[in-house]
């Protein structure tokens, strides 16, 4: 498959192309990216490469342009429904990210378990309990599910996203989603609900190592 | 320099060999690191060569002493001394967020403005006041400032912390964090305090646009 490299590159990739459109700056080329971006220019042809011939040989790029096809390759050019399940600190704090909406991640729902946090209102939505999830997800046609609760409770919370029917679920917790397995004709399956579930994990940790690596690398920089 | 790629790609083999050594597995090689990655075999090699000549030509590597090697590069053989800026929603998640300690990284001081916040304890530590934060920082070697402040305070706060002495910044912040600049002789030069400090940023819009990625080219994961 695509490796996960690529696929942060080409976020890094359309960071630029928004720097550069910000600044009026209309056209580009494989060398230009790859140096604001720190790969090589055959890199970044081989990762446009995935999805299609954008540029004009030996002629580059036009910025929008790219940036449009990016932003369809990367699933940003449609609007994302998504739910997040954990409303304590980091729920919070994720449903308070400004950065979030600028993308079409649209928050629709906000859940919990804890009856000290069902029924408050967060940047104007109500807090319900997780018992409404399913018909929730239905209705409101709810794609994504971020997981904020503590690590003991995700697998269940998880599988409660899995089966009220969402497309990917991203994993705050510091612990390993598992999809739920069927034994079926004497064989080991994914179940159902989980067939076409995507796990994404997102984990601080990673900057943190990143910034020790950099602070005794310097010149790695 | 070395690209930021390949600081991923370190932090995933270590992720890998870590899980290999739970498994009591002692023993891999570039194909199987490449294989768990989802890179190739060349890629692998190429990232372990920057850092010296680990395993046997032919006869692979030794977990336990792969990962060590692989825990000094990345600096994590080492305790790193951090104070979090910035004591809201996200200031206390991160607090409380358990998989930070295994790798050294030692919550010693928490910080904020708010007369709301300031004076309360979070996880055994009191939040103290900004205008502490220099002494503090200078008494107890601290390293690193995580910072986790609204973005129109973020630059401010980013001063207090290269002005108090760190040698590193986590920006959580969805704004650019730029260095003081003076002007010496005519030119524009970067300002003492700021000199050795390295910023890295953090954001969860990367797993969120990846989430969206997989979930419309799944047979891409
Ligand atoms: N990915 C990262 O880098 C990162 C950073 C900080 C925290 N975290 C993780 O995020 C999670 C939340 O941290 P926190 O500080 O917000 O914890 P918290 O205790 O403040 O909040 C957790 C919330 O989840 C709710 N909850 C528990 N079980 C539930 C269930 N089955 N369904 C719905 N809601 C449920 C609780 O009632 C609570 O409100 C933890 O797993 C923590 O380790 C991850
Ligand atoms: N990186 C990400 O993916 C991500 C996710 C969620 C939130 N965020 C960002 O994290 C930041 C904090 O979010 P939050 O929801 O916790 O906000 P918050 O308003 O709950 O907390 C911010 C805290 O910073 C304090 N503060 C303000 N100015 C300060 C200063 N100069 N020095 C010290 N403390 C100061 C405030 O008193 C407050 O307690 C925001 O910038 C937000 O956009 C980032």
């Amino acid at each position: 498959g695509i490796p996960t490299a690529t696929i942060s590159r080409l976020v890094t990739y359309l960071r630029i192309l928004e720097g550069l459109e910000v600044q009026d700056i209309l056209r580009t080329s494989s060398n230009d990216l790859a140096e604001r971006a720190g790969v090589t220019a055959f890199q970044v042809r081989k990762d446009l490469a995935y999805f299609g011939r954008f540029g004009t040989r030996g002629m580059g790029y036009t910025v929008p342009i790219l940036k449009r096809e990016l932003m369809r390759v990367l699933g940003l050019n449609q609007t994302w429904n998504v739910v997040i399940v954990g409303m304590g600190r980091l729920g919070q704090a994720i449903a308070n990210y400004p950065g979030a909406s600028d993308y079409q991640f649209q928050y629709v729902g906000l859940f919990d378990v804890s009856p000290d946090v069902v029924g408050r209102t967060v940047r104007g939505l109500p807090v319900r309990h997780m018992d409404e999830l399913p018909e929730f997800v239905r209705r409101n046609k709810v794609d994504m599910g971020f997981l904020a609760v503590p690590p003991d409770h995700a697998q269940d919370a998880a599988q409660a996203l899995a089966g009220a029917g969402v497309r990917g679920i991203l994993n705050f917790a510091p612990t390993v989603i598992q999809p739920r397995m069927l034994e079926r004709a004497g064989q080991q399956e994914i179940s159902d609900e989980w067939r076409a579930v995507i796990v994404e994990n997102v984990d601080f940790l990673a900057g943190m190592k990143r910034l020790a690596f950099y602070i005794l690398n310097p010149h790695l920089n």
